[in-house]
C-alpha cells in the first residue's frame, strides 16, 4: 500500500 | 464514487457554469475577486499534474481538464474580455499570506518527498482558503449581486458535500486521508458565515447585505 492521498478525488 | 461526491462535483461544475454565466450576461466581473480565481488556476495546475502520467477514470480525466480550462478561461475573461470591469482597488487581499503559510505546510504534512505530492499537498491546503479574497472582497464591499451569492453557495455546498463523502469512505472503504479531511474542514468553515446570510437572507428573497 502506498502512502497516498485520496488522489481519485478532485 | 458515492453520491455525496457526485453531487459535490456536479455542485463544483454548476458554480463554475454560475460564475461564466453571471461574467457574461452583465458584461462585468465586478464583484468577483481575480486574486481568488488566480488562486484557484494555481490549485488545479498544481493538484493535476497527475493527468501526465496516472490514469484514474474517463470522468475523473474530464473534470481535470475541465476545472483547469475553464479557471483559466474565467482569468481571460477578468483580464482580457471584460477587464475595464475588474476593480484591482478593491481586491486588496495580500495573497502571499496564503500561498508562503501553505508552501510551508506542504512541506511539512505530504504523503512523500517527491514533488508531485509535496505540489498536491499544497494545492490542498491552497485550495482551503483561496476563497479568503472573494470573501474578503464581500466583506470590504458589504453587499454582493444575487448570482454572485449562487456562484459562492454552490461553491461552498461542493466543500460541504464533500465531508458526508469522507465519512462514507471512511466506513465502506476504511480509509481516511487526514490531510484533505484537515483542508476540507477549514475550507467548509470558512462558508459558514456566508451561508448563515445566504440562507436567511438570499434564499428568502432579500439583497446580500452584510450587517453595518
Amino acid at each position: 500500500d502506498t502512502p497516498e492521498g485520496n488522489k481519485d478525488e478532485l | 464514487m458515492n453520491i455525496f461526491r457526485f453531487f459535490g462535483d456536479i455542485s463544483h461544475l454548476a458554480s463554475i457554469f454560475i460564475l461564466i454565466h453571471k461574467i457574461h450576461t452583465s458584461r462585468s466581473c465586478r464583484g468577483i475577486s481575480f486574486k481568488t480565481q488566480v488562486l484557484y488556476v494555481a490549485v488545479f495546475v498544481t493538484r493535476y499534474l497527475d493527468l501526465l502520467y496516472s490514469w484514474v477514470s474517463l470522468y475523473n480525466f474530464v473534470m481535470k481538464v475541465f476545472f483547469i480550462a475553464s479557471s483559466c478561461y474565467i482569468l481571460y475573461l477578468m483580464k482580457v474580455r471584460f477587464r475595464p470591469t475588474n476593480d484591482p482597488s478593491i481586491d486588496t487581499f495580500r495573497v502571499e499570506y496564503l500561498v508562503g503559510p501553505c508552501a510551508v505546510l506542504a512541506l511539512i504534512f505530504n504523503y512523500g518527498y517527491a514533488v508531485t505530492e509535496v505540489l498536491w499537498s499544497f494545492s490542498i491546503f491552497l485550495e482551503s482558503v483561496a476563497i479568503l479574497p472573494q470573501l474578503f472582497m464581500l466583506q470590504r464591499t458589504g453587499e454582493a449581486e444575487t448570482i454572485t451569492t449562487h456562484y459562492l453557495a454552490a461553491l461552498g455546498a461542493y466543500r460541504t458535500l464533500y465531508i458526508p463523502n469522507w465519512i462514507y469512505r471512511y466506513f465502506s472503504e476504511g480509509y481516511v486521508d487526514p490531510i484533505a479531511v484537515t483542508a476540507g474542514l477549514v475550507q467548509t468553515g470558512l462558508y459558514l458565515d456566508f451561508f448563515y446570510v445566504y440562507f436567511t437572507k438570499v434564499l428568502q428573497g432579500q439583497k446580500f447585505e452584510l450587517p453595518a
